[in-house]
């Protein structure tokens, strides 16, 4: 059976996608079994990893409004063992038309139960709200990575990113946990990065991973050339830090 | 009558709240009377203003939901001439339950209406999707301000964004015009930073503005003192630039 993780943050642009298509990609080259499931209507991590998002079809939307199996949208990537159940743009409108749907915080966990097996790890990457969406990968998932870019804006989500963990918990998922929280975007030579560093390892102690993900442009330049760090630039300290990062999940199992 | 202005891109962390805050924040030292609104269920805006928005009651969620008249929400800031519409976390809640709700678009453009002449402008900060929040938006403004980070998956997202606002233009508010592209956090070292800056100048041509925002930690920095720029580091480039875009939107009216 797979682990599921779901990368969430409803901070905008904390490297959610960056993460996950990262972590994944380094562990395929660990040999492991990866599945990248993109649930995000800006679908970044459908092109992050060469595919089209504007000439899927089906995808992830159909999954959740048609119930179409998911297997029937999964597509490998160039790169072994790495796989993806691609969004595109269509998902915007899923929302509101989940809204009236029966057990719909429950679809995409649904969705993954029978492809579960064939694979060792499952990411699913979210949007930037704490809508349907983003529940559903809540409720799906044993265990959620919270990117945490080294800012002040983004620590005040925090508290509410925790709100709605605890809720999801209590009514939709029993056995969530937090997998970690991962450092993003570390500039050592702004004090404000050290502080947020000291600030959330004072707050939430060992869910913080130990690797810290620094700034470096090699991470922003990859996603136009559709490839992970791990193929754009592997020597970069980018590429380092996720493959750390990935090392890191592996040997941690989900936190009880 | 006010100008009405959303500061609009779905991606996430593109610097929307940086943009509405400190453009804001130098209009109001330019003698103009000016309101910021506050849609995202972050409430960013209302905490880069210096406001508690775990304090705040009522606040914007409660005129979306319950029809209280704004101007009860309405609260001056430390800046003379600078107003704040708040937000506070319980707005995460409302777009479904605005789903149902009659003429569920307009919420925000009937809102306005009553105190739009006591401003010259209104800047509404709205959340990283294309949702209900954002949408009324969109139907209440004059025209939308378009952050758009200087990095490549930030681009990806931009013909979503214009298709929506056609779809505003066409079924909600044949007003709606695009006021302007504003490129941010551009890093002059990397040459990305420049690429997006060519791409999007060749794609929308004097729909970008001049004005270009450098990446400048001391813009970072401002939020966790609950100031903007021109108030907490009124010299940095940060605050030079933002200065340059508030009279460059002085000076060009909605582009018709
Ligand atoms: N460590 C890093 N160093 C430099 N740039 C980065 C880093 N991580 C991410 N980026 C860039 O920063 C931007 C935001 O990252 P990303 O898109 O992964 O965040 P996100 O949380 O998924 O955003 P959204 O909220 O829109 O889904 C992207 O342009 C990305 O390429
Ligand atoms: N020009 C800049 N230079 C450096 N940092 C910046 C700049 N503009 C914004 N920031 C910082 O980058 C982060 C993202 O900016 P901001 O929160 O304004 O974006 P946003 O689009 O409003 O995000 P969201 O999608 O979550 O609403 C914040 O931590 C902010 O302080
Ligand atoms: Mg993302
Ligand atoms: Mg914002």
């Amino acid at each position: 059976m797979a682990v599921i993780y779901a990368v969430a943050n409803q901070k905008g642009g904390v490297g959610k996608t960056t993460t996950a298509v990262n972590v994944a990609a380094y562990l395929a080259a660990a040999d492991k079994r990866v599945l990248v499931v993109d649930v995000d209507p800006q679908a970044n991590a459908t092109s992050s990893l060469g595919i089209d998002k504007n000439s899927v079809r089906p995808s992830i939307y159909n999954v959740f409004i048609e119930n179409i199996p998911i297997r029937e949208i999964i597509t490998p990537t160039a790169w072994e063992r790495l796989h993806l159940a691609p969004s595109s743009p269509i998902l915007a409108g899923a929302e509101v038309e989940m809204v009236g749907m029966m057990a719909r915080e429950h679809l995409l966990r649904k969705a993954l139960s029978p492809i579960s097996r064939q694979y060792d790890y499952i990411f699913v990457d979210t949007p930037p709200s704490l809508g349907l969406l983003t529940i559903n990968a809540l409720t799906a998932c044993q265990g959620v990575i919270i990117p945490v870019q080294c800012e002040y804006l983004p620590l005040e989500g925090l508290a509410q990113l925790m709100h709605t963990i605890r809720l999801v918990r209590e009514n939709l998922n029993p056995n969530l946990r937090i997998a970690g929280l991962v450092l993003t975007m570390y500039d050592p030579r702004t004090s404000l990065s050290k502080q947020v560093v000291q600030e959330v390892r004072k707050h939430f102690r060992d869910y913080v991973f130990r690797t810290i993900i620094p700034r470096s442009v090699r991470l922003s330049e990859a996603p136009s050339y559709g490839e992970p760090i791990s193929s754009y630039a592997p020597k970069s300290f980018g590429a380092l830090a996720y493959k750390a990062l990935a090392e890191e999940i592996m040997k941690k199992a989900v936190k009880a």
